[in-house]
This record gives C-alpha cells, sequence and structure tokens, in this order.
C-alpha cells in the first residue's frame, strides 16, 4: 500500500 | 497602482480554468517583473503557481509591490465576459479593495469594465528549494490529457517510470491494469502542424506513484501549451510546467505517494 505524502513534509515554511 | 494590459483575454481566462478547481482564493502577487501566484489546495498535496512576466503585457505599469487577494470563482465567472481576441487590461488603484477588469474588442467598438471585490488572504507561502531534477521528460500536452483520462477509468493512482528508453505510466485498480508507453522521439512536424514527440532527459531512473485525480486537474493548462515539462527525482514532489508562450508559465507540484 501506498501513502500519500505532503507537500509541507518537503518545502519548508519561511 | 497597477495597470496591465494584455493582448489576448484568452490566456487569462486558460490560466484560471487551470487553476480554480484547485484552488479556491489566493493572492496575485504583483511587481515591476509581472504577475504571480502561489498557493496550495486544501489537502497540502498540490501547489499551483504562475507567473506572467511584465513583458508580456503592453504595457505595463506596477509602482509598488502588490498583494491582491482573489477569489478565483468571481474571477472565472467576469473572464467567461471577455472575448477570447479581447484585449484585457486590468488596474488597480492604490488603497482600493477592488480591482478592475477592462475588456476591449478588437475593433475597439465594444468596452465593458468589472469590477472583482479583493479579499484579505492571510497565504501560506512555501519555499520550494532551488534543485535539479534527475529526470526531465518533456511530451505533447494533449497526449498526457489522453493517458491521465485513459488511465483514470482503470485505478486512482499512475507509476510513472522514466528509462533512457521512454516513459511509462501504468495503473492498477479492481477490475485490471493498463498501460501506455511513450518512447523517446524527436520532434516531428507533421505537415506544420507541430506534434511535439517525447524526449527524456536524464541522470537516473525515476519512478513515482501519483495520484490520477491530481494530474487530470493538471491537465486543465493543457490549452496553453502544445508540451509539459515532467521534472521527477525519487521521493520527492514532482513539478508539471506548462509555458504559455514566451511570456510565462503555470507550474504545480504534486506530493507522490509513498510506499509504507
Amino acid at each position: 500500500m501506498s501513502k500519500q505524502a505532503t507537500l509541507s513534509s518537503f518545502f519548508a515554511k519561511p | 497602482m497597477l495597470e496591465a494590459r494584455l493582448p489576448q483575454a484568452s490566456i487569462l481566462k486558460k490560466i484560471v480554468e487551470s487553476v480554480k478547481d484547485l484552488v479556491s482564493q489566493a493572492n496575485f502577487d504583483c511587481s515591476d517583473s509581472g504577475i504571480s501566484f502561489q498557493a496550495m489546495d486544501e489537502s497540502n498535496i498540490a501547489l499551483s503557481s504562475f507567473l506572467l512576466r511584465a513583458d508580456g503585457f503592453d504595457p505595463y505599469r506596477c509602482d509598488r509591490n502588490l498583494s491582491l487577494g482573489i477569489k478565483f470563482a468571481s474571477l472565472s465567472k467576469i473572464l467567461k465576459c471577455a472575448g477570447n481576441d479581447d484585449v484585457v487590461i486590468i488596474r488597480y488603484m492604490d488603497d482600493a479593495d477592488i480591482l478592475s477588469l477592462v475588456f476591449e474588442s478588437p475593433n475597439n467598438e465594444r468596452i465593458s469594465e468589472f469590477d472583482i471585490k479583493l479579499l484579505d488572504i492571510d497565504s501560506e507561502y512555501l519555499s520550494i528549494p532551488d534543485q535539479e531534477f534527475e529526470c526531465k521528460v518533456k511530451m505533447s500536452s494533449s497526449e498526457f490529457s489522453r493517458i491521465c483520462r485513459d488511465l483514470m477509468t482503470i485505478g486512482a493512482s499512475v507509476v510513472i517510470d522514466a528509462t533512457k528508453e521512454g516513459v511509462k505510466f501504468s495503473a492498477t485498480g479492481d477490475d485490471g491494469s493498463g498501460s501506455v508507453l511513450l518512447k523517446q522521439s524527436g520532434s516531428i512536424d507533421n505537415e506544420g502542424r507541430g506534434v511535439v514527440g517525447t524526449s527524456v532527459e536524464m541522470v537516473e531512473p525515476v519512478s513515482l506513484e501519483l495520484s490520477l485525480k491530481y494530474l487530470n486537474n493538471f491537465t486543465k493548462a493543457a490549452p496553453l501549451s502544445d508540451s509539459v515539462a515532467i521534472n521527477m527525482s525519487n521521493g520527492i514532489p514532482v513539478m508539471f510546467q506548462f509555458d504559455v508562450g514566451d511570456i510565462g508559465y503555470i507550474r504545480y507540484f504534486l506530493a507522490p505517494q509513498i510506499k509504507d
């Protein structure tokens, strides 16, 4: 099974 | 103040159509270099952005940096009132709470003006690392739309495998499976109709699983460009780019699905 990742785990909040 | 004259309304119409189902409202950032926007969908999975450079407008004037909060549903409705070949003038007077859109017909005999209320949006900007992708695929945007539509009939996600041979899209579902392989080719000019071939530029093979629901949303940008660039690295968000002539682009970033 695959899990959908979210963008916030890759892109930083400045 | 901002005053930006875009020679063809159809460009703005298509841009708004290609993001309005992913993002309900966003700030349009205007500066002397152009108009841009960046926003994520509610589930934090896809980020849409666009840039229209100042030189794509004639004339373009923006005295200071502005952030104009716009509801896409309202903008989309108003832009439906513009003819495709109309000129659009986007105008904002300092400290106003409205953005004016003026549509001029090609023969200049019909001029319509609409004002859209601006919103105060506290948007969250993500800083996207400036990265080199392991694999860059360029392919026909209409082919991309067709593949996403076809594979949606099989499953909810697609695995994109890019190798030196080409790029393969595969889906699996309860009722079966399907795949489409596009072999690498040169650009073939089919009697001047400019059929776009597929090219793969890579450092190493990439395999990523992505949600087809989002990809089908991204294909709404296909009318803007004959080709789409898919920039991928293993395990990180993919970037899809549709160029808007030579005046800008629409980019979508999509987080991958990762094996548990």
